[in-house]
């Protein structure tokens, strides 16, 4: 695993984020669903809770977008690029987009599993950098590995515990 | 830019293609005409994705190249 430079970090015990916008792809609740899952997947390794909020501004603020949003970073269509995040910090820190272009699943066919990258993507929004272990959820490429019992790999326990210590700390 | 030998078999679409992935992710200045400094970072690629560091663009690399993948870079600027 690597972290951020300066391994930026939340520093509250409790995250807050919001889902902005969604994909046609999926139903709102599907969605709903896999960015909640996604974030407890990170949460019940480190002690911070997530709380999510419908209006103004979340720490993390969650969308989809196609071409040009809003930040230096504009989607390119369909592949290559499919999403990406900030670390954790003000304004656009911690914020995780999706690229509208893709096509999203649940894992029930074909396309880019949401799950999968909203797990990551969540990852750099808590401030893990890509990791260089193929295993690793914060591997930088999208595989076409087993999904059925997709979870956090030992490498990513590492990162994430390192910058927040672990759960049962508390 | 001047080619390397090894890069012959290699479209001039590919070597672009290659250019903008190494700027993006590994903070390849694509203004320099210094060949090193590609070489350095696609070796700098090579090694995140533990690939031999060869330096030079051959088809392993283009493969990852193609991949469907996150837009944050691999490297800390």
């Amino acid at each position: 695993y690597s972290l951020f430079p300066s391994s930026p970090k939340w520093t509250s015990r409790v995250i807050t984020y919001r889902i902005v916008s969604y994909t046609s792809d999926l139903p709102h609740f599907v969605v709903d669903q896999i960015v909640a899952k996604a974030l407890s997947m990170w949460s019940e390794q480190i002690p911070l809770d997530f709380k999510r909020v419908r209006f103004g501004t979340a720490n993390i603020m969650i969308g989809f977008a196609r071409g040009a949003h809003g930040d230096q970073y504009p989607f390119d269509g369909p592949g290559n690029t499919l999403a990406h995040a900030f670390a954790p910090g003000p304004g656009l820190g911690g914020d995780a987009h999706f690229d509208k272009d893709e096509y999203w699943t649940d894992g029930s066919s074909l396309g880019i599993n949401f799950l999968v990258a909203a797990t990551h993507e969540l990852g750099h929004s808590l401030g893990l950098a890509h990791s260089s272990d193929p295993e690793a959820v914060m591997y930088p490429t999208y595989g076409n590995g087993d999904l059925l019992d997709f979870s956090l790999a030992e490498d990513d326990i590492k990162g994430i515990q390192r910058l927040y210590g672990k759960r049962n700390d508390l | 830019l001047p080619l390397p030998e090894e890069a012959k078999s290699v479209s001039e679409l590919q070597w672009d293609q290659a250019q903008h992935y190494l700027k993006r992710f590994y903070f390849h200045d694509t203004k320099t005409k210094d060949i090193n400094s590609l070489v350095i970072k696609l070796k700098e690629m090579q090694k995140f994705f533990g690939l031999p560091m060869t330096g030079e663009l051959n088809p392993h690399t283009i493969e990852i190249m193609k991949k469907p993948r996150c837009g944050v870079p691999d490297v800390a600027e």
